[in-house]
């Protein structure tokens, strides 16, 4: 089988201000999980690997650029898959992670368990010495900007994608 | 949500997804993405999943593994995914977006939002788009 690795940056209504920055990320995210894929062999280091530049990309909704709870925090999510033996690791209401994916690989290679979430989530991270990165970090002026959006208008109409520019809400 | 899905030269596939959820949300609300089953999923057997989009309709439709199956039936990957997300709007009416690789290297990209941003590397080539029914491609 001719390797491959394929990303998504997010479906949505993506508005035109963000359409650029969005094929940049993705494509840079493909052609460094394609790099590890070749170098490795090993299909979780790659798909780690570009997930993690998204993650860092503050144009896309997942890690830094996170959209915001209605109480203006970060609570991310995450799931790796295997599918030699159907093996998963997942998370849920992470906070002040920098690389949910790879929270998520550590759940499933040093638990025994599939999913954590909430306080078990807190200890897992502080056993494991995960580094932990501020809210600085991970909330963004676009998405302070989409919430406030988001309340002006009565709180209708969820969005996951957020425009480049304040107002640019997807 | 970002995702990405991987086979590799001896047909081992793998996904992941990761999300910040949905702008406005409950404290403590718990979207599609970390369920297996909905955000992702992957067999050796078949190929793998990532999803994205109106998690609340992806985790009833249970997207990501009703991709897979129709792909055990024999359908291709594109048509599986096409076929899946579509089903998904149209059965709740909320849009989607997916992409699949199977066990043997198919692609299968499909979203019924306005806008997903893909990408992917294959055979010396990076393939890359996203508005409906874009496909541009660039050498290494």
């Amino acid at each position: 089988v001719s390797p491959v690795i394929l990303v998504h940056g997010g479906a949505g209504d993506i508005p035109d201000s963000a359409v650029q920055e969005k094929i940049d990320g993705v494509k840079q995210s493909a052609l460094v999980g394609y790099k590890v894929l070749c170098e490795t062999g090993l299909v979780l280091n790659a798909i780690e690997a570009s997930i993690n530049i998204m993650e860092d990309l503050e144009g896309f909704n997942a890690g830094r650029g996170s959209v915001l709870t209605l109480t203006g925090e970060v609570e991310m999510e995450a799931l790796i898959t295997e599918g030699k033996d159907l093996k998963a690791g997942a998370i849920t209401l992470a906070k002040n992670i920098r690389y949910p994916i790879s929270v998520a690989r550590k759940v499933m290679e040093k638990t025994p368990h599939t999913f954590l979430g909430g306080a078990g989530l807190e200890d897992f991270i502080k056993k494991e010495n995960i580094p932990r990165v501020g809210d600085d970090w991970l909330i963004t002026d676009r998405a302070k900007y989409a919430l406030e959006k988001f309340i002006e208008q009565g709180g209708r109409d969820a969005v996951t994608e957020i425009g480049k520019r304040p107002g640019d809400v997807g | 949500t970002v995702g990405s899905v991987a086979v590799d030269s001896s047909g081992h596939v793998g996904s992941g997804t990761s999300t910040g959820g949905i702008c406005g949300k409950y404290k403590g609300r718990i979207g599609d993405t970390p369920q297996l089953g909905s955000g992702g999923y992957s067999d050796d057997k078949v190929g793998a999943v990532s999803t994205t989009g109106y998690g609340e309709a992806i985790m009833r439709y249970n997207l990501a593994h009703r991709i897979l199956s129709k792909m055990d039936t024999g359908i291709n990957a594109q048509e599986a995914t096409k076929w899946a997300v579509e089903g998904m709007t149209e059965r709740i009416k909320k849009t989607a977006g997916a992409i699949t690789v199977s066990n043997s290297g198919e692609i299968g990209i499909s979203f019924t939002s306005k806008r997903m941003s893909w990408a992917y590397v294959k055979d010396g080539e990076i393939h890359f788009g996203i508005e409906q029914g874009q496909h541009e491609v660039e050498k290494l």
